[in-house]
């Protein structure tokens, strides 16, 4: 699973504060980065969550789905990451969506199956 | 101690020393048993440390640990979160009982674990999504992982053995109990004969320690507390 190459790209591409434009070009570059990775990263929980994090952003920053993508900026400074997407868990205590597991899973994704361990006793 | 596997499958293990319960992408659990009366192959954990990874925008790396008498309601610097992130809240440590009964919520995994101290020994519990569970790190072949694939086969303790050894004696053992009063004080607490009950009743004839009744009653409770189905709550052996 790729999913950590394309963050590289993503905070390589958005090196500064710029327009809402080019945070948009680089978001979708980064939607398209992610999905890439869908196969590989099924079972990977920052997938999923950057998954359900990209669709937060795009709204947040009014950002078209259809608009051309960038490529990443070769030596440019690091940025600070991307703002954390907006507060909508029913457990305001758990931070955003990502932060919570059932709400970072797709949205049309089966419900998750839940095991159980234990040990205990002589 | 007694070992409910990710896949129900129930054990009864000697693991003395350092053992890995579970290992993954996202956390670590390790345990230490020691023998409980000297000369018996007999162990229970004394010690336990959990390491939360760090993961993304949600939680910085967290270690809880657990020993006889220090059982803390926080991490292991004190905090009592996931550290200063914005969803650092997605990972809580919760004091249910003081120095008796912790739980730890990582809802950003998925996951609630149960610590408690027992007597003088520790029981570990958690619930957890398959997809955790199977988030396996490259290279890793899981092998000892005790919760993923139980204790190895030179580890395992025969308890269907133990019981028919123990159930033809009708003087009492070593340590006090005979088989059928050893029955009775397990029924108290556990009336369905099933593993927990064989378990309680292995306990107390291994360690004379009446404490351990209530280890496998807790241990019950967890289960009917964090384990999804309820048709699998109870689990039986040899007489199924």
């Amino acid at each position: 699973c790729k999913i950590l190459k394309c963050n590289s790209e993503l905070w390589a591409s958005t090196s500064k504060t710029g327009p809402e434009e080019d945070f948009c070009i680089a978001l979708r570059a980064y939607d398209n980065c992610v999905r890439r990775t869908a196969r590989t990263c099924r079972g990977d929980l920052t997938y999923h969550s950057a998954q359900h994090g990209i669709g937060d952003l795009m709204s947040q920053h009014n950002c078209s789905k259809e608009e051309p993508t960038s490529q990443p900026r070769a030596r440019t400074p690091l940025p600070p990451p991307p703002p954390p997407p907006v507060l909508t868990s029913q457990e305001p205590s758990s931070g955003p969506e990502g932060c919570h597991y059932e709400h970072s899973l797709p949205r049309n994704a089966p419900p998750s199956n839940y095991t159980h361990c234990g040990f205990f006793g002589v | 101690p007694h070992l409910r596997t990710f896949g129900d499958d129930f054990q009864t293990c000697k693991v003395e020393g350092a053992w890995p319960l579970i290992h993954n992408k996202y956390l670590s659990v390790q345990v230490t048993n020691s023998p409980v009366v000297p000369g018996s192959l007999a162990t229970a954990t004394t010690k336990l440390t959990i390491i939360f990874k760090n993961f993304q925008q949600c939680v910085d790396q967290k270690m809880y640990h657990a020993e006889t008498d220090q059982l803390p309601s926080a991490f292991a610097d004190g905090s009592k979160n996931g550290g200063d992130r914005h969803g650092a809240n997605a990972l809580q440590v919760v004091e249910k009982v003081l120095g008796q009964h912790v739980e730890i919520h990582a809802r950003y995994i998925g996951t609630t674990i149960v610590v408690r101290q027992v007597g003088r020994y520790l029981t570990f519990a958690v619930r957890m999504p398959e997809e955790v569970v199977n988030s396996v790190e490259e290279g890793d072949n899981q092998d000892l992982y005790l919760c993923l694939h139980g204790c190895p086969t030179n580890q395992r303790i025969d308890l269907e053995s133990f019981r028919a050894r123990a159930g033809s004696r009708t003087s009492a053992g070593p340590r006090g109990f005979t088989y059928q009063s050893a029955k009775a004080k397990c029924k108290e607490r556990l009336p369905v004969e099933d593993v927990y009950f064989q378990s309680c009743v292995f306990d107390l004839l291994s360690s004379g320690d009446i404490n351990f009744t209530m280890a496998a009653f807790y241990a019950f409770e967890d289960v009917k507390m964090l384990h999804s189905n309820s048709n699998r709550h109870h689990l039986f052996k040899g007489k199924a």
